[in-house]
């Protein structure tokens, strides 16, 4: 007879890291420093704050050279003391199951990293946290119990605070490598971060590639503006994006409320006369405590709320990047002839707002600007060459780049940068794509390509034709202008 | 301040189903029946039973033309109706967690699709079950408790069995669509399956493409031969795979044994003196009981199996599908002029074993009779042309191709059909690869793609290109003969 059994959480993402990045020595340290500086960005920027975040890879082990030690730094909102070991030692915890804009979604994201350590060094995961308003600074040292998804706490202090610091301050030690290729694809990582993120100070110490007798190497992305971008506000859910499944949970929440009171105070886009429209539609009475509907009750209201029309999503819950810094940042790092960009109007899928927006650069220093992996997939392509930048919620996407429904769009048969939009075989030309949406439709936990979602494969087409257009434009003048010169 | 929460594994998976497939209403009808009938090849062909598997798609619901049933029964082992309701109503819960090739491997699948349905439709799923040597048949009508991760038993039944009858039947309802994209998903999916498995008797009842008056059409691919491939054996875990969190979880499971003891039954490959030689490495008592060693002994231990020599893990948890077969299924279903396969040896990767295999075909009728999936993928292509076509534990992967380690082998610059293996701009040639390991390292629980481990990338290749150059051959011969015969 076969033998049955259930696995926790923190066993699955374990046995299975693959799904999660981990996929080899290098991917795992590049995985390990972009959770953790995600995390950091999440914990300022979202909140207003101008990020600060100090990353260092180095070797504190002589006995284990291939163990490294990843420390990230920031100076963010902290994490309260008593929630410290679920948010690090809980798989499927976190404060970003809500409808907001915000890098993290999962709840995995640091833990995957814990796990991974501890799987191949067996040393704890360190942290220092203050909040804003906590007079004290918190330390824990801890792992994470598998069978049971918990955290397991083996030391813990705390001090009192002497100066306003706040933030986090994460350690953890696993086994990887230090190559070429790990080099590079934190370089680029923190690169095309700096790109769309010239409010940050980024600071990275690395372990030296240079001469022996220097241990680190340090790189610095200054913050060139103090201007931040309006924090996204977490909103309700939208109607349309309803199903029978989030009623339920929805009502396990107000279990006391009226139907009508259940949708005005559950929804955005629902006031008095929407709610009264539904409920006549599904002929439920508004009084009805909402936690005595039949199952049959419930699936007429959910229909009735599918048949009615709602404004579309509020776009107050996004944070996109914004015209102005797409071309300040495409200038500065790339120093391209042309430079322009597009921020689409709000859209919504599944109930879900979402913005699109698109960068183009052309021309001038851009192929020598451009960072080895952008180069890379340059080389693999017959011109005209388009280098793919792409970014969800903020975040560089590098990897799983032919799996991502943005280079669908920009390599497709459609898209004729040579026929259509007049770029030479030779040409060289660098668009950047960012989704902003509270869910990105990632393919994996991975969060390295967006899956096809019609909605957004339209809106991500017709931001990068409309660029496309205007380089057009600027080539037709600027060849005009030459062949007038050459007569 | 913001507030916490923890997320069961259905919440998770159902609020991130694109992560497992599920990205749009063709793929959910396509990943649902590819969920139930890769169970139900589990449950026969790995226990040396001649498959026999129904599946059928209806519209059984006149009030919603957009939902569909999907059924599908099978002649397998069935489960005993007191695992039954966690079978499919639990995430993470499974028979699979083993050491053994199987193609269900995450526990999650069948509740994906559960999921899926009782989100948009609210109806509940139905299994009848019935295991070998059982006297009855069972019956359940369940869904899933998301908040909690547990089935919800909605009703139960049990009727003695009048025939010889075992197996399974299930059958859900979804909101999804019937359109051609639909229909040729599952029908590639289908086609596919039945070149590698013409052990397998495939009936697929469909709603009708054709007139009215005629509601459903039916499928059928005919077994063509009893002989089936040898089933795969449990193993023990290989040394080389251990990592720190294994061995706790192992301990966990023989408290009482001594640590020599606890390696030698443990673990393959390792017997008296084998264990003999770590414990010396290790510097622990062989006496000494597993469950008391220090966390320093265990770290000790773990360094001391890493730097043991041990003999390659045991290819007897595979079921390769045998050159035979590929043979013929390519010969048979494409009709090709030339067709040839190879089985490579076993390997391993981070303790796991794997065989790779290859078939390649040419000319003849083989460009007519590819199917849509593997006809458009050449559409893209500049010539010479080659269909890819992807297996994993006898799995065939439609999507995602892009991002497959596979793909990037056989579309690689050094792979240069033209130049080295002499084939004509014109021409177009089919091959398959198929990687079968006790775990597939998936990019994501959908199983469409897989990632790329070195050991597992240097076999394809050698593969592909043993196999490319066995077309060489067969092309340079065949171009001698018509040049003489042209004389
Ligand atoms: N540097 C930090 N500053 C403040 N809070 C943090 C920081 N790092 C983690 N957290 C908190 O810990 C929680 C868990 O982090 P984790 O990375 O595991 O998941 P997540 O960010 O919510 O989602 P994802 O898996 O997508 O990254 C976060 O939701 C956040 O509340
Ligand atoms: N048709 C079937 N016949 C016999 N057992 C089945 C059948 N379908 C499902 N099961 C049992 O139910 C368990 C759960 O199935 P499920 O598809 O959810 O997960 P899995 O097959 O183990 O893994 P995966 O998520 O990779 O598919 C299986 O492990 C198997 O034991
Ligand atoms: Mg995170
Ligand atoms: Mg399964």
């Amino acid at each position: 007879a076969e033998s049955f059994r259930q696995m926790s959480p923190a066993e699955f993402f374990y046995r299975n890291k693959e799904i999660a990045g981990f996929t080899s020595a290098s991917r795992a340290m590049y995985q390990t420093v972009r959770e953790f500086f995600e995390n950091s960005l999440d914990a300022t920027e979202v909140y207003g704050i101008l990020p600060r975040i100090t990353l260092r890879i180095s070797k504190e082990d002589p006995n284990n050279p291939s163990y490294f030690t990843v420390t990230v730094e920031d100076n963010g909102i902290g994490i309260p003391s008593t929630i410290i070991p679920d948010a690090f030692g809980r798989v499927l915890f976190s404060s970003k199951y809500k409808l907001k804009q915000t890098r993290g979604m999962y709840g995995l994201g640091a833990k995957m990293a814990i796990l991974y350590g501890q799987q191949n060094t067996g040393k704890p995961f360190e942290i220092y946290s203050s909040t804003m308003n906590s007079k004290r600074v918190y330390f824990y040292k801890l792992m994470i119990k598998m069978d049971k998804n918990e955290p397991l706490v083996l030391e813990e202090g705390e001090w009192p605070k002497s100066s306003k610091w706040h933030g986090t301050i994460v350690k953890l030690t696993l086994e990887g490598e230090w190559s070429k290729r790990t080099r590079d694809y934190i370089s680029v990582y923190l690169k095309r971060t700096a790109i769309i993120a010239p409010y940050a100070d980024i600071i990275f110490i690395s372990p030296s590639t240079e001469a022996e007798g220097q241990d680190q190497e340090v790189t610095v992305y200054r913050r060139v503006t103090n201007k931040l971008p309006v924090p996204p506000k977490e909103t309700k859910p939208h109607p349309i994006g309803v199903d029978l499944e989030m009623l339920k949970l929805m009502i396990s929440e107000r279990p006391s409320a009226s139907t009508k009171e259940f949708l005005i105070k559950g929804f955005q886009r629902v006031g008095e006369k929407k709610a009264e429209e539904i409920l006549k539609k599904a002929n439920i009475e508004p009084g009805k405590k909402v936690s005595s509907l039949t199952n049959i009750e419930l699936e007429r209201l959910y229909k009735a709320m599918k048949e009615t029309k709602f404004i579309a999503p509020s776009a107050e819950s996004l944070s996109p990047i914004g015209e102005e810094l797409i071309k300040i940042g495409l200038k500065e790092v790339l120093q391209a002839e042309f430079v322009d960009a597009i921020t689409r109007k709000p859209k919504s899928y599944g109930g879900h707002p979402f913005i699109v927006e698109a960068g183009i650069a052309y021309g001038g220093k851009l192929l020598e600007n451009l960072d080895e992996i952008a180069k890379d997939s340059i080389k693999g392509q017959q011109g005209p060459f388009v280098a793919l930048l792409r970014y969800a919620n903020k975040i560089p996407l590098l990897f799983d780049e032919k799996a991502d429904v943005i280079w669908s769009i920009v390599n497709s048969d459609e898209f004729s940068w040579k026929t259509t939009y007049k770029l030479d075989p030779t040409d060289v030309v660098a668009v950047l794509v960012h989704v902003a949406s509270t869910k990105v439709p990632y393919k994996g936990v991975g969060k390295e390509s967006i899956a096809p979602v019609e909605e957004i494969r339209k809106e991500v087409e017709a931001a990068v034709q409309e660029l496309a257009r205007r380089l057009r434009v600027y080539l037709t003048k600027k060849r005009k202008k030459q062949e007038a010169q050459e007569k």
